[in-house]
């Protein structure tokens, strides 16, 4: 465990807490893709199957649970519990398109051809990518709330923050994993048009609104 | 025996 790790780690459990807190807080998930939080969901499930094979640490278990949890969650805050609040007529990209590739990628690209490990595979390549349906809503609505900016700007500094501790494993321990290299490194880029502007408009206090 | 790359992150 590294630092980089570590602040990677807390900033991915910040923006799940932002996300949960602004849902709880004013009742409404408006401008939240609930596509994209059906796909995280499906992320951790594939990947945290190992919590009943391999115990790394505590800590690591505690998280596993807590990521499961928490997307759990979320994904009855908005189907459920406050589904009339949810901006279904923008939430329209075909996740179909996205799973149906990883899949298909995973089962082709993996380490070993085995269940727990193209299952693996798939949640890496689909955690890159879960993030669409969400840029994609706010696209088509033009604008986000600050709230959801946040959210967005500490759930893809998880991945940057990775990107960093891979770097600073791959000195220091000599391990990598290209898998994960690899699908860090689309998942970031994915973000860095948002990154722009959550720092040249959010942080002086304007909206995040897209140039008309 | 080969039991996969080590995966102890998230």
């Amino acid at each position: 465990m590294n630092i980089f790790r570590f602040a990677g780690d807390l900033s991915h459990v910040f923006a799940i807490i932002i996300l949960l807190l602004k849902i709880w807080k004013t009742r409404s998930c408006a401008g939240i893709s609930g596509k994209s939080q059906i796909l995280f969901a499906v992320v951790y499930l594939t990947r945290y199957l190992d919590l009943f094979t391999t115990y790394v640490s505590l800590y690591n278990s505690v998280m596993k649970v807590l990521f499961l949890a928490t997307s759990g969650a979320t994904v009855y805050l908005m189907y459920v519990k406050f589904k009339a609040t949810y901006d279904h007529n923008h939430d329209s990209f075909r996740i179909e398109f996205l799973l149906v590739p990883c899949a298909l990628l995973a089962l082709v690209i993996n380490h070993e051809f085995t269940v727990m490990e193209v299952l693996w595979t798939f949640s890496i390549y689909l955690e890159s990518v879960a993030i669409l349906p969400q840029l994609f809503l706010v696209s088509r609505t033009g604008e986000a709330e600050s709230i959801t900016s946040h959210y967005l700007f500490a759930l893809g500094s998880y991945r940057a923050l990775y990107l960093l501790n891979w770097v600073y494993r791959y000195m220091v321990e000599s391990h990598y994993d290209l898998i994960a290299i690899f699908a860090g490194v689309v998942q970031t880029v994915l973000y860095c048009d948002f990154f722009y502007l959550y720092i040249t408009k959010v942080l002086k206090g304007k909206k995040l609104q897209l140039p008309a | 025996i080969y039991i996969g790359p080590k995966k102890d992150e998230l």
